[in-house]
């Protein structure tokens, strides 16, 4: 996190706020909530309380306007800058804009336009007194990302922030879900959900984030999954790259959905039957793509599966304990992906290397091998 | 104008506002091109190093789809 330089923060915590005009594009009830519970995060996990004025002149001045609206930051039109808010301090200080150019939407995930409580709840964070984090997965992260906000938690690296700058909440009510962390690559215990190749990268799933790896660099980089693909699910169970449909499959459960580049592709997700695997399979722990032989393994409570990609079958004699198809491999198997005439297996925090080929066991390595720190 | 401004001349102002506005890009006359590089390079690998991009002071295509991505313009850095 990241605070505003010199001592921009509110030096009382009690704080009002007004809404000083609409969008056309929500009810004015909708707008109400969505501000007011885009300050509630911050009240939250703070001593600080937001009271609504509608007369006079409040800490935090709300309103909606296009192009030069006379602060000197002229907004841009649709998409670019969504809105923008001031520091603390006398006059303007506080106060959020919002570009009525865009889309402001209540409730609806996915379609054309920008949740108000999430823009709301980041330029609120300015308000206060942060700037932008560089933690891909905090709020005070400077790009909108569509998040759930039925099941929406301040991150962590959000709460340290504003603790920092106004300690925590003191009235004690009660428990709340703890706030969600950025997973680190460098952490040794590490435990990957889901490991794919795409199109020459190699990505590594991990709770509601992937890490991006361009092998022969040493960039690695992390985003949330819903950064790009707000219909993808968080903590997804395999993830596998088919050379054959140049497409991932990205499994969660019973369903599959498919990515053809980065785009998803239509008309997903699909049942898991659709790899011919028997009803009693609910859930799979790992997906191997073998490019030699165009068969997909499906890990399954140390048990492997063989799909045969060209007949869309499962092969005769599967399943097969893991350790009968991969000697050595006795551990579960959480990750797995095929590179460079290698097979690599995640269990725990280990990886283990195999031949493609004879798939022997060569070398037990960390997790984070192709994740440099 | 009628005709559409060639690809990279929209590229290079679409990444002059950004980093005007984002990254304290000093508004350029066109006298000096080559400072005006410079100080455009600078601004970049500031940007990249942000966003924990590939940090090359280049223009080049993952630093450009994150410009173009939708967020919040309070500047990255110091304002």
């Amino acid at each position: 996190y990241s605070t505003f330089q010199g001592d921009y923060k509110w030096k009382k915590h009690d704080l009002t706020y007004r809404i000083e005009n609409y969008t056309p594009d929500m009810s004015e009830a909708e707008v109400d909530d969505s501000i007011k519970r885009a300050l509630q995060v911050w009240a939250d996990v703070t001593p600080l309380r937001f009271t609504r004025i509608y007369s006079g002149t409040a800490d935090i001045m709300i309103s909606f306007s296009v192009r030069d609206h006379g602060d000197g930051y002229p907004f841009d039109g649709p998409n670019g800058f969504l809105a923008h808010a001031f520091p603390p301090f006398e006059g303007i200080g506080g106060d959020a804009h919002f570009d009525d150019d865009e889309k402001f939407l209540y409730r609806s995930p996915h379609s054309e336009g920008y949740n108000l409580f999430l823009v709301a709840a980041h330029e609120f964070g300015h308000s206060l007194g942060l700037e932008h984090s560089q933690d891909p997965g905090a709020l005070m992260y400077p790009t909108y990302v569509y998040r759930d906000i039925d099941t929406f938690v301040l991150p962590k690296d959000d709460v340290d922030g504003i603790q920092y700058l106004y300690g925590p909440n003191s009235d004690g009510t009660g428990p709340k879900p703890p706030p969600p962390v950025t997973p680190n690559k460098c952490d040794p215990k590490l435990v990957l959900d889901a490991v794919t190749m795409l199109r020459g990268e190699i990505m590594f799933f991990k709770g509601s984030f992937f890490w991006r790896s361009y092998p022969l660099s040493r960039n690695v980089e992390q985003h949330l999954i819903k950064s790009f693909w707000p219909q993808i699910p968080n903590h997804i169970d395999a993830a596998f790259e088919s050379t054959f449909e140049d497409k991932v499959f990205i499994i969660k459960g019973e369903k599959v959905w498919a990515l053809y580049g980065y785009d998803v592709v239509r008309g997903y997700p699909k049942s898991l039957s659709m790899f011919r695997l028997p009803k009693k399979v609910k859930k799979v722990d790992a997906v191997l793509y073998d490019e030699t032989s165009y068969k997909i393994l499906f890990f399954v409570n140390n048990k492997i599966y063989s799909y045969n990609e060209e007949q869309r079958r499962i092969e005769k004699g599967y399943p097969k304990p893991v350790e009968e198809v991969f000697p050595g491999m006795t551990g579960k198997v959480t990750a797995a992906f095929q590179f460079k005439g290698f097979n690599y297996l995640f269990s725990g925090s280990k990886m283990f290397e195999f031949g493609a080929y004879n798939r022997k066991l060569l070398r037990v390595l960390n997790n984070n091998y192709f994740l440099p720190c | 104008s009628p005709i559409a401004p060639p690809a990279d001349k929209d590229k290079e102002s679409i990444a002059v506002n950004y980093l005007t506005q984002l990254y304290g890009l000093p508004k350029q006359t066109n006298s000096d091109a080559e400072k005006r590089s410079s100080a455009m390079s600078l601004r970049l690998k500031e940007m990249q190093q942000f966003f924990k991009l590939k940090v090359t002071g280049k223009l080049d295509e993952e630093t450009l789809d994150l410009m173009k991505k939708p967020r919040c313009g309070v500047p990255d850095v110091a304002a």
